[in-house]
């Protein structure tokens, strides 16, 4: 994946970190110390989707196979810049009773972007 | 999301300045993590937990399991990477206690997971201050409130073997269930042939009695996709 840096219009994954204690959560969030709320953003025009190293999902292989077959409904634009790869959020936290949580989020931070 | 003619939703956020984006993005992360944990609100802390306390739990909960004293555990299988679990620590509140028992009340907030929480396994930690050189037996009894009033009902007793000091660890079996369900767990320990003090040590600093359970949110309801 790209990561979105200067005025770039492609495709990229741009970082945006919550601070917990930026928010007022660092209270009853004991780890960790914030949430990386990465998101994609970007353009995707057609001839980029699916190259490598710009899409490298199991979805975008199956578009392009698709594309290149004529399928009906593959051949006007629609490409988009999606997470291609994403991790869990583990936290530990308070509840309302003091009783300490801890669970892992699934897909919640977004490590790679793509066009779909 | 809907998005029309050829532009999608990752394009960009149109036309506000950053810094009403960057709020924008705040609140969708809180709302987000919010939904993510089933809750409608953050939690206001009431008596927060002190970090020596919590450093003690912590140990307990992924460190060496010490001296585990029963074998009754929950039925536990193969769980799918899809499934969230929750691990829980609740402290103790201490109840009632006298030299030949100690109350243990657990608060265990039963909602905040909504219904249909299936608990995996649930264990008891408690730390004894014991002299060298002796065996002596333990009773636990674990004590639930009947369903149409507040009075409490033994369910199960377990007789333990203790003979030295130490964190010690107790399993509980399936009425675990059942406590989780109704949000309230009262544990009795009872040392047999003890002298003036309990061996109980309740010091809320490091070693405050807790309960470690893990649990995952009921099945009901999912759907499998081929």
């Amino acid at each position: 994946g790209i990561e979105c840096q200067g005025g770039s219009q492609m495709c990229c994954r741009q970082e945006f970190f919550v601070d917990f204690r930026e928010i007022g959560w660092h209270d009853w969030i004991i780890q960790p110390e914030g949430y990386a709320m990465n998101f994609c953003t970007g353009q995707c025009p057609l001839h980029v989707a699916g190259m490598p190293g710009i899409a490298a999902s199991f979805h975008t292989a199956v578009l392009n196979l698709l594309k290149a077959n004529g399928a009906p409904g593959t051949a006007g634009g629609g490409s988009c810049c999606v997470p291609t790869a994403r991790r869990p959020l583990s936290l530990l936290y308070y509840d309302r009773d003091s009783n300490i949580v801890k669970t892992d989020i699934p897909d919640m931070v977004v490590e790679a972007c793509g066009c779909s | 999301t809907k998005w029309g003619g050829s532009q999608c939703p990752a394009c960009g956020v149109p036309g506000s300045d950053p810094e009403r984006q960057r709020e924008l993005l705040l609140n969708l992360a809180k709302q987000n993590i919010l939904d993510k944990l089933h809750l409608t609100q953050r939690p206001t802390l009431i008596q927060p937990v002190s970090r020596a306390t919590l450093r003690t739990a912590l140990r307990r909960l992924h460190g060496p399991r010490g001296r585990i004293l029963s074998d009754s555990i929950l039925g536990v299988s193969g769980i799918g990477a899809e499934e969230q679990e929750y691990e829980i620590i609740s402290f103790a509140e201490t109840g009632h206690s006298t030299a030949n028992r100690t109350v243990l009340d657990f608060r265990l907030s039963p909602d905040q997971t909504s219904a249909g929480l299936e608990v995996l396994q649930a264990r008891l930690g408690f730390f004894l201050q014991m002299p060298p050189n002796g065996t002596w037996s333990m009773y636990v009894k674990v004590l639930l409130p009947r369903p149409q009033d507040t009075n409490l009902d033994l369910t199960t007793q377990h007789q333990l073997e203790v003979d030295s000091s130490g964190w010690y660890q107790f399993l509980l079996g399936p009425e675990a269930q059942a406590a989780y369900s109704q949000g309230h767990l009262t544990l009795e320990l009872e040392p047999k042939g003890w002298g003036a003090q309990s061996p109980v040590v309740l010091d809320k600093d490091a070693q405050q009695p807790f309960i470690i359970a893990r649990v995952r949110i009921g099945k009901k309801h999912r759907i499998h996709r081929r």
